[in-house]
């Protein structure tokens, strides 16, 4: 699944 | 933080740079996409947005304000400051057609509906076709110049260097976000016919120039 922590990609 | 996602990043900057560059000294954005470029701000400002409400590293707020500035700055040059040079007759791609089915499969296919996700969602698929206004550009005008080529180049490359960055992290980290996979993968996609013609024609020294 989606790891959450918001986006750390740009 | 991996080798291809800081490629990848490094290259989506250049395409940047370049295409910045290239208005700004030949002070012309003839054969450039306003409408591209307008997508392309507002795929950063939707994206963005978490700038004001969440802090992850120096490098990522960094180059998430100059993606941003970079992209107004670039839309200015283009429909205020070097207006007289836009090619508006060629640039007829009607932006509702991308922006109104984005905006709605945004809101059907997400993660979570939120406020923030719903947006940053949208900008995910905006962004896998925010390049075709500009390719549909160069179809009607047949050429492009050497320096737009290389601006798309790096453009369509930083996205695959992402595809990399996505294999690496799942192996990994485990990590994968399937929305912004399958966004990507498109992306790619609409980008093989140029690349095939950059590497065919640019890259041995040819101008690139549709069949007419």
């Amino acid at each position: 699944g989606q790891v959450t922590g918001g986006k750390d990609e740009l | 933080m991996n080798i291809f996602r800081l490629t990848g990043d490094l290259s989506h900057l250049a395409a940047i740079i370049i295409l910045l560059l290239k208005i700004w000294k030949t002070r012309s954005c003839a054969g450039i996409s306003g409408k591209s470029q307008i997508l392309f701000a507002l795929v950063f400002t939707t994206r963005y947005l978490d700038l004001l409400t969440s802090f992850i590293s120096f490098y990522n707020t960094i180059m998430k304000l100059i993606y941003i500035g970079c992209a107004y700055a670039t839309v200015y040059l283009i429909y205020m400051k070097f207006k007289a040079t836009y090619d508006g007759n060629h640039d007829s791609f009607r932006l509702e057609f991308l922006v109104v089915p984005v905006g709605g499969l945004a809101c059907l296919v997400n993660h979570d509906f939120s406020f923030l996700e719903i947006l940053w969602t949208f900008s995910i698929y905006l962004e896998s076709v925010a390049i075709l206004p500009q390719l549909f550009m160069i179809s009607k005008t047949g050429e492009a110049e050497t320096i737009t080529t290389h601006y798309l180049f790096f453009l369509g490359l930083y996205r695959a260097l992402y595809l990399f960055n996505w294999i690496w992290r799942f192996y990994f980290e485990g990590f994968f976000d399937m929305i912004a996979i399958v966004a990507g993968v498109v992306q790619t996609i609409l980008y093989c016919d140029f690349f095939y013609l950059y590497v065919t024609k640019v890259l041995k020294g040819k101008k690139l120039s549709l069949p007419a």
